[in-house]
């Protein structure tokens, strides 16, 4: 009885770290590298720079590493260090649009194994607008969830940007391939991006294969598919005072007057009631005309960042010996009323050890992020085994390598380490239909290479 | 830069609820009606009565429907009610020994799905100890994570127990298979339950197998193999004015006074000193010693709460036609220190269409309750597919089956809808060995019932 109790999210993670893709050495300082990673990511595309990012692993005692990952990014204002980097689930990517980091828990879950493992604080020198630069060191208070600055001082950085520092115990020889998997495989996905990587004597520069810098994704109106009960609540209590159908035309995207009132009159709702009158009943009734009623238009894709056809076909190109390749994509649709695109390109390459798999070597990423782990359980790779790729005529060609590319507002991620997708049906559906058209456009690409082969040997 | 902020907990799982097994109408409706059900058998645990657990689906309307789970535990006290209902990581089962439930967010998970999809608030109505029968409505604030009681009234039950009615959209065709089999096999880990079974109007009962009801699990003192820093350092806070060796002593199982004075030589820290004076280096060395001392004594399993070989088999043998049967069981061990055993049953079944794997028939079990998704990533079956079965003659039988359940005081779970294992690596050892024990007994068992069909035969 005296046994009821709360704990706090960090305490959760803590507790079960290898839900976040913590749960021993060799995979935490994988993580590490990523969590950093990304966020160093994010920071350049809110900068809107050509980005430079340095990630150092050096080997500072028997399976104890420093990871230190520095971006010429935003930086990180002050006031925000010590929760940003100190307490779980907070950040500044909870918006509506699409972004690496989602949960404020990344970077978070990498100073607590660092901490729980070598009792060492993180330490973050960052330079963030006309601020001058600045250095904190940073322990997390796991109980509560709240960070404890164990130092705060001048930083010595000129530029914008941020170096964040992490001490661990880890498993460099179990993960390095993955690595540098992961920093080669990311410039497909951000190809305008020059990584430096430097594990011990080591040192590797991967990219950039274009210089133009995406555009930026920016936040959106919820799509009418997203209204549950809930959102439609919260919705309907930030305007509380205005008519319903001025209320749908404002809040929702894709929603003009017209095809307002036709949903209303389909819900048999008066479009002059004001919000607040709406009972539970008339609230039940909406959430459901707006998840089916059929004359809405699909998602506007400004939310959206995909990697596009031209620099996603050069990077794969630099990565990979390609005979031949396609691209395809499918979207803008929606899925539980969350933006999505998927992207993928398809390619004989050569340089691999003769595979004897039915099906193509899958390399999977999600909002501009390579995906290493949990690979069975996803549903790009359900997907993959459900295809039949002989009838397309490529699995004798050589090596097909398919690289596929999920963009979202919100990826339904199996856990929080961010490493597989859920098998929401209409991604699902998706996926299936991207891989069947891309085996018929490298068919028909492979098919006229050989018919002009034919051509020039007569 | 007002982009900063927090989300609460539940605001995380209502973003996330697929990580929680409810991404999904079909998954989402086997999700409530598990976690309710995990709910009731911890509360007759508790109370220690031979369970009677009644379960009804009905169809309330197209895909919607309402889950009413009945038990005899130990009820809910009425000033915990609101929060243990409507308040995500609130529970009673942080302390260290092995329950169903752990994480204090699987029936909170439920209302917010069902509150989500149709609206309605949870009715519990419970009665605990001497306190009379009460009713409660409960929605739960999301965004602040809180509950809000829509009505609180007397309840009718006369005896102890608790009923909870979630209301809530599914896809009971997609799930009606695999509830009956959660039920089903939820006999084999609980073989002394009675579970009543209503699904609209069919109606089945299952159990109990046994009468004897399982021990207690107990709460027990950390182990030294658990002591990372975090954990040493709130242990050390706990008792700051003692002598290190007498808080080694009576904080840690398995540590008696000559054990800890040679761990503490090992360490070079001296016995007498007490323990708020040790500083940053003395506390990374002890943690290192507790982990890697090799004196120290495996956990106890009082903790722990395995079904047993008798129990165990007597319910294989009721659910499948066995011809024979094999029990093996490893530990008590512990991984991170966390205690842990893990027992199984291989037995050659009837009644199976034909297989013609080359595994046995998986049935995967942590902490009494069966696991019926995301296989594919579980630690249990990737030991399975790594086992050589032929080498035990056994894949010729008839259909092998194998039924594994994993006890631990934490079950490293891969996402919050707790279906699937990590790959722990002493997990895995031990999931290996026990596969191989499992295969010879087996082939043992069938090689000395062949020899006495032949000797019959002469
Ligand atoms: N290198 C960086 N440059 C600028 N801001 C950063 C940097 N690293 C972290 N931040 C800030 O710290 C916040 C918290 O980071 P954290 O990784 O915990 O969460 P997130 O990136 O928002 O989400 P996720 O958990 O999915 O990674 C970020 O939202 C961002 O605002
Ligand atoms: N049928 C019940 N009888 C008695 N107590 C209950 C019952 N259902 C819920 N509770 C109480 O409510 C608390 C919260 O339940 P909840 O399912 O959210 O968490 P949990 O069971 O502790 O952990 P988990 O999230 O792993 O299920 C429980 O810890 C328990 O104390
Ligand atoms: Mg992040
Ligand atoms: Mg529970």
């Amino acid at each position: 009885d005296d046994s009821f109790g709360s704990i706090s999210p960090a305490e959760f993670f803590y507790r079960n770290r290898q839900m976040a893709g913590f749960g021993n050495p060799a995979q935490a300082l994988f993580s590490t590298v990523r969590e950093l990673v990304e966020n160093s990511l994010d920071a350049c595309d809110l900068a809107g720079v050509n980005p430079v990012v340095d990630i150092r692993v050096r080997t500072v005692a028997p399976k104890t590493y420093e990871v230190s990952v520095t971006d010429n990014g935003s930086g990180v204002s002050y006031e925000h260090v010590p929760e940003a980097f100190g307490r779980v689930l907070f950040g500044s990517k909870f918006a509506m649009c699409q972004q690496r980091g989602t949960f404020g828990l990344g970077v978070t879950m990498a100073v607590l194994y660092g901490q729980i493992t070598t009792d060492s604080p993180v330490m973050v020198e960052t330079k963030c607008g006309e601020q001058p630069a600045k250095r904190f060191e940073i322990l997390i208070d796991v109980q509560k969830n709240r960070p404890v600055v164990v130092s705060e001082s001048e930083g010595e950085r000129e530029g914008p940007g941020t170096t964040v520092t992490i001490r661990l115990r880890g498993n460099l020889a179990r993960s390095q391939e993955r690595i540098l998997d992961y920093v080669r495989l990311s410039t497909i996905v951000s190809p305008h991006v020059l990584f430096s990587l430097s594990i011990d004597d080591s040192h590797i520069r991967v990219g950039p294969h274009t210089r133009e810098l995406p555009r930026r994704s920016r936040v959106c109106r919820p799509h009418p598919r997203a209204a549950d009960v809930e959102l439609l609540r919260r919705m309907i209590s930030a305007s509380p005072g205005i008519r319903v159908r001025e209320f749908l035309v404002s809040s929702f995207q894709q929603l003009g007057t017209r095809t307002a009132s036709r949903l209303l009159r389909f819900a048999n709702i008066d479009p002059n009631r004001k919000t607040a009158e709406l009972d539970r009943d008339d609230i039940l009734t909406l959430s459901s005309a707006l998840r089916s009623f059929q004359g809405i238009q699909k998602p506007s894709s400004d939310c959206l960042s995909p990697v596009g056809k031209e620099p996603m076909l050069t990077a794969v190109r630099s990565l990979f010996e390609c005979d031949i390749a396609a691209y395809a994509v499918r979207g803008p649709t929606e899925w539980n009323g969350n933006p999505l695109l998927i992207e993928a390109v398809l390619c004989v390459a050569r340089g691999f050890r003769n595979t004897s798999g039915s099906f193509p070597i899958l390399y999977r990423f999600a909002n501009r992020v390579p995906l290493l782990y949990d690979a069975s359980g996803c549903v790009l790779t359900k997907g993959l085994r459900e295809t039949n790729w002989s009838r397309y005529g490529i699995m004798d060609l050589g090596t097909p390598v398919i690289l596929v590319h999920v963009c979202s507002t919100r990826i339904p991620y199996r856990a929080a380490g961010k490493q597989s997708i859920d098998t929401i049906p209409e991604i699902e559906t998706e996926v299936q239909h991207l891989y069947r058209d891309l085996g018929r456009k490298l068919g028909r690409l492979s098919g006229s290479r050989a018919r002009a082969a034919r051509e020039s040997r007569r």
